[in-house]
């Protein structure tokens, strides 16, 4: 439920600064935590370049904002340790950004009890509720899901809950903090009167006999048939997974028939792309011959080729399976485009086909792994606690040459058995005598994917792990993230390879079962883990060479005062190497420090441009400073005045040269 | 799924074992903010 008062909105891009007492693995998050609400609502944030207004991310006691922009400059949000978790910081945000918890709405006590005798003594005040003259829940319904919502325990004094559910299936679902919740979305987007969002394209799932507006080509042999089951498989669609009555739609392309080489081609609309990148997911059943084909194609128009001009991405090729798989494909389009699909039939026998299901277009970065865990179901049934219950993962490469893998315990540690817990491990792979150790700022994320059809309804679960150079392992003799074959233990893999493995870095905590039960997190019993690794050490290096208007005291969230409204303060250094002679950062910028004897004048800021130092000067309603340095006042009261001043002067002197005229015209004529 | 024989491999729970919610993590470093991770101005605390 939102704060009343348009006073409070932020404009729909939001100036942040990441403050550089972040760590590197909440810098990471907070970015990804920016992509969450760009895929699903129309607010974007930028840096900072010099608005009266932002947010300073930084790294407090604690996680914590205000509610709604305050209007007064620098508006602090403390990510502290312990939250760098991308739901906590979308919780964060959501309060920055004008709401409240959602049980303090003011018609909770139809939904939920407050037991007010298991709260700890001095503490009931966090459980007041607001009268909808302050707060407005937007003619949206309560919200159990709401990554707004307190979790059972919240503020307990003993083991009982201090929030029961009126019904009680709901129990274990409020306190979720894995993604926005669709009514999260809904009153987000009727607050800041959202109509689309900025990354989300497309989405279908072929329940419509429109198709989602696709196109079958006339340049082929056949074309793609919308049908609920095949006898060869699928046997039912991916959506629905033939659960709903006379529902439940895939696209088939039939090459049982036909010649060798025939193609059946369908076409999405027109899309117009807005960053450049995007990510096509989609589910694929090939039942046909291991010979068969998917082309995944763009058809990109352009002024020079109007009618657009074919571009092949991605060929998909692989033996028949029983099973929907799902296929990432990475696009760079910068023009006008549809994605094409292209079947066509392979020289073998076939009895089936290929179909396709479940496709999302966005404006996104694709995983670079995908990790399908099948007859997952059977593993949770079978699989014990602790070690002997953890597989490992295949082993991937990071962008930047990392080997890596993780490992899974499907019914937790003995610690916690309700949990999966999921771990991060470097292996010794192919290129580690050319990579740097110990391994800097590599951020692995892992998501345990929710399969809705729809991304824009997933609430994947995902957690991010970022090594440290400098962290050392438990005993202090070698560093945690040091070469797998130094620091690890000898493994094998099933064909009898054998490798090195690094400690793991993770948590016990990963996921519950009961929230693993839930949503879409397993479907067609199989689970799928997106796994990522990125060089992030581009963010060592986050915040402006100058904090124009207030001096961030980092070190306790009650602490923290404006020193001055108006006053730009002394240039703060950015940090120089955080690491020792031991490890050589290789990626890390050079910093600029063309800022640090600030050039600007009153109050200008200074600011890195291009490598060079810009003066953002400052500017009121009637009133600005200019010039390089911001050396010259301008203000509408001096325009005026010189507007004047011009126009009294050029009458002046047209009065002279009138009656100089005048006076030489009578003296010739008197002549 | 690559399964693995008895071999230890040593790992780091960065959670310490335990779930932890915003309002565990605040709680514990002893803030007293307004429901427990909202900064209130002088304003809306009067």
């Amino acid at each position: 439920n939102s704060i009343i008062g348009d006073n409070y909105r932020w404009p729909h891009v939001i100036p942040y600064v990441l403050d550089d007492s972040l760590e590197m693995n909440a810098k990471g998050l907070i970015l990804k935590a920016f992509e969450q609400y760009r895929l699903k609502t129309c607010i974007d944030f930028k840096p900072w370049e010099g608005e009266k207004n932002y947010i300073s991310v930084f790294k407090g006691s604690g996680c914590w904002s205000s509610v709604g922009n305050r209007q007064e400059g620098l508006q602090q949000l403390s990510i502290g340790a312990n939250c760098d978790k991308i739901g906590t910081i979308q919780h964060e945000f959501l309060h920055a950004l004008g709401f409240w918890h959602e049980q303090s709405r003011s018609d909770r006590d139809d939904y939920v009890s407050i037991i007010w005798d298991r709260i700890q003594p001095g503490k009931d005040h966090n459980f007041e509720k607001y009268d909808d003259k302050t707060s407005d829940s937007l003619n949206v319904p309560y919200d159990y899901t709401s990554v707004m919502h307190y979790s059972q325990n919240a503020f307990r004094n003993g083991t009982e809950p201090t929030i029961v559910t009126n019904i009680p299936d709901f129990m274990d679902v409020i306190g979720q903090r894995m993604d926005f919740s669709d009514y999260d979305l809904q009153k987000l987007n009727r607050l800041y009167s959202c109509s689309s969002s900025l990354s989300f394209m497309d989405t279908c799932s072929f329940e419509l006999e429109n198709i989602c507006g696709m196109i079958q080509s006339s340049d082929d042999n056949s074309d793609w048939q919308r049908l609920s089951q095949v006898p060869a498989g699928p046997n039912s669609d991916h959506t629905n997974m033939g659960e709903c009555k006379d529902s439940g739609y895939f696209m088939h392309f039939n090459t049982s028939a036909g010649a060798k080489g025939s193609t059946a081609v369908l076409e999405t609309r027109i899309l117009y792309p807005k960053r450049g990148f995007q990510c096509l997911q989609f589910y694929f059943y090939n039942s046909g011959h291991e010979s068969d084909r998917l082309y995944v194609w763009v058809r990109e128009y352009t002024s020079a080729h109007p009618n657009g001009t074919l571009r092949l991405i991605e060929e998909i090729k692989g033996s028949p399976a029983t099973y929907w798989q799902l296929h990432h494909v990475s696009l760079n389009v910068t023009s006008k485009f549809r994605v094409v699909f292209q079947g066509m039939r392979g020289s073998g026998l076939s009895n089936g086909g290929l179909s396709i299901d479940d496709i999302n277009l966005s404006e996104t970065q694709c995983p670079h792994h995908v990790w399908h865990i099948r007859n997952f179901t059977h593993l949770l049934n079978t699989s014990p606690a602790g070690t002997a219950g953890r597989i490992y993962s295949p082993p991937f490469y990071s962008s930047k040459g990392y080997a890596f893998q993780v490992s899974l315990y499907v019914n937790g540690t003995t610690d916690n058995p309700f949990n999966l817990a999921m771990y991060l491990h470097l292996i010794s792979g192919a290129n580690d005598d050319q990579l740097q150790w110990p391994c800097a700022w590599q951020q692995g994320t892992m998501i345990l994917l929710d399969q809705h059809p729809d991304i824009r309804q997933r609430m994947s679960n995902q957690r991010s792990i970022t090594t440290d150079p400098l962290k050392l392992s438990d005993s202090s003799s070698t560093y945690f993230w040091d070469r797998p074959d130094k620091v690890g233990s000898i493994a094998s893999f099933p064909n009898g390879t054998t490798f090195m493995r690094g400690p793991g870095s993770g948590t016990s905590t990963f996921l519950t079962h009961q929230r693993l039960r839930s949503r879409n997190f397993i479907k067609d019993d199989g689970v799928y883990i997106l796994l990522t690794m990125e060089d992030i050490s581009h963010l060592l290096s986050t915040q402006p060479s100058v904090s124009p208007t207030f001096v961030v005291n980092t070190s306790s969230a009650n602490t923290i005062k404006p020193t001055s409204n108006t006053t730009a303060t002394k240039p703060t250094m950015r940090p120089t190497a955080t690491t020792t002679a031991s490890v050589t950062l290789t990626e890390k910028p050079e910093l600029p420090n063309s800022c640090l004897d600030n050039p600007c004048e009153n109050d200008g800021v200074c600011v890195i441009v291009d490598r060079a130092p810009v003066c953002r000067c400052p500017a009121g309603d009637n009133w600005w400073y200019m010039g390089e340095r911001c050396e010259r006042k301008g203000s509408t009261q001096e325009n005026t005045i010189i507007a004047v001043s011009s126009t009294i002067s050029v009458f002046i002197v047209m009065l002279i040269v009138t009656i100089t005229t005048a006076v030489c015209l009578k003296k010739k004529y008197s002549q | 799924v690559w399964s693995q024989p008895a071999l230890e491999t040593t790992e780091i729970d960065v959670d310490g074992g335990i779930d932890q919610d915003i309002f565990d993590i605040n709680e514990a470093l002893g803030l007293d903010l307004f429901e427990g991770d909202i900064k209130l101005d002088g304003m809306q605390e009067r």
